[in-house]
């Protein structure tokens, strides 16, 4: 479903940060990656190369046989909003929106309206859908982002820390739903993170240092 | 140093949230808190109240002696320049200045700019303190966050989730900034989390539930 061929990223013009290096990859469907490393590895960079949210540098990215770099930028757009369910590191929500309303923009979009009670629901955040996202917790603000990327109910998942702003609890019932998505609905789920926690439910470790795969390991279905 | 007197926070009109139920609570100088607690029980509410960002809905609150409630917006401006450092959960950086510059501001307001390379080193941010927010990965922005807070050298230093981003060898570094900050320089430090490994630091861990303090216990400076 995913492939990278020799994809990389670098900034900057004299100084040049190699956020991430010239890197191969393959995931397939019904895969539930998890990519670890630490502060500034390149985690964040990944994720935005195979969303399409950013081009690469060099190397090619392609999502189902299509390199993202061949396509126009209203493509692009109809790519994502059809293709890729994303969790932002900080969630991007929309201020002036409730919760339900960040949620339904994204089910609107891709046409799935009757999903959106369930879900929020599934996330613990039924008795919070009317609030503002500033008048929502860390916790609960993050919950509305997996929320809204859940309903569209896309093929690829990209999460980049999912659970990074919620406690225990409430992060084993998110990875749930997350893993629900793999096994059940037979998706493609990447999480990113710097939490070694998560390295327990995946049937793919990636380990990413300075920008580039450390370790890349098969698992069986936990 | 911090006293809490029946301090609430209630959101709402016809549906009330109580954030905060009437809290007691106090804090002497040199103590490490650490607040825990699920998502949604109440502290960064707790964290708010006590840093003046935010006015308790009944009780007071007493930082130095002094009812925040009874300042003016001037005098509450200046207590929050001049005896907290705040880490805020989502950083709340200057998008337009560099890392250098977010920390350079904080410094300048309260006057102590050659502290500025040394703290951007013990974060391990000395070759990105040119990069903007935009420029940054979510821990190293975090960081900025908490080199902001550590360069004012302030009495007081209020923490919500400072290591929320970051993975577990980048957090150690943090905490332990944060722990030296209390047993070499007398300060009294109050860290928010709802991650429990953090507990093990405190000389004072909190709990807090549904916006209610569960339990309260000292503990031997570890
Ligand atoms: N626009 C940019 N210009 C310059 N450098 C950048 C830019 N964006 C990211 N970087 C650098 O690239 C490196 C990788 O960033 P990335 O956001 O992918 O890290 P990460 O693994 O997600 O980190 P974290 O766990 O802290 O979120 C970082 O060192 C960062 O400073
Ligand atoms: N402006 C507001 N209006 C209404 N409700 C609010 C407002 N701000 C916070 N709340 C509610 O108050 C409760 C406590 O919020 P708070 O931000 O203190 O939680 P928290 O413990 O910091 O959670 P997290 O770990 O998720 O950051 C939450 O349930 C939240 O929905
Ligand atoms: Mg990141
Ligand atoms: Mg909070």
């Amino acid at each position: 479903l995913v492939r990278l061929e020799r994809a990389e990223k670098t900034y900057g013009t004299d100084v040049k940060i190699r956020a991430l290096k010239p890197t191969d990859l393959e995931f397939r469907r019904g895969e539930l990656v998890v990519v670890l490393g630490p502060s500034g590895s390149g985690k964040t960079t990944l994720l935005n190369l195979i969303g399409g949210l950013d081009r690469p540098s060099a190397g090619r990215v392609l999502v189902d046989g299509v390199s993202l770099g061949s396509l126009d930028p209203d493509a692009l757009a109809d790519f994502r909003r059809d293709k890729v369910g994303f969790v932002f590191q900080f969630f991007n929500l929309i201020p002036s929106l409730t919760a339900r309303e960040n949620v339904e923009l994204a089910a609107e979009l891709s046409g799935t309206a009757d999903r959106i009670d369930p879900i929020l629901e599934a996330v613990g955040l039924a008795d919070r859908a009317g609030h503002l996202p500033g008048q929502l917790s860390g916790g609960e603000q993050q919950r509305v982002a997996i929320a809204r990327a859940l309903v569209k109910d896309p093929p690829l998942l990209l999460c980049d820390e999912p659970t990074g702003a919620v406690d225990f609890e409430t992060g084993k019932a998110i990875l749930g739903l997350l893993q629900e998505a793999v096994q059940r609905r037979g998706k493609t789920v990447l999480i990113v993170t710097h939490n070694s926690a998560l390295a327990a439910m995946a049937t793919r470790l990636i380990r990413l240092k300075d920008g580039a795969v450390a370790s890349d390991e098969k698992r069986p279905s936990p």
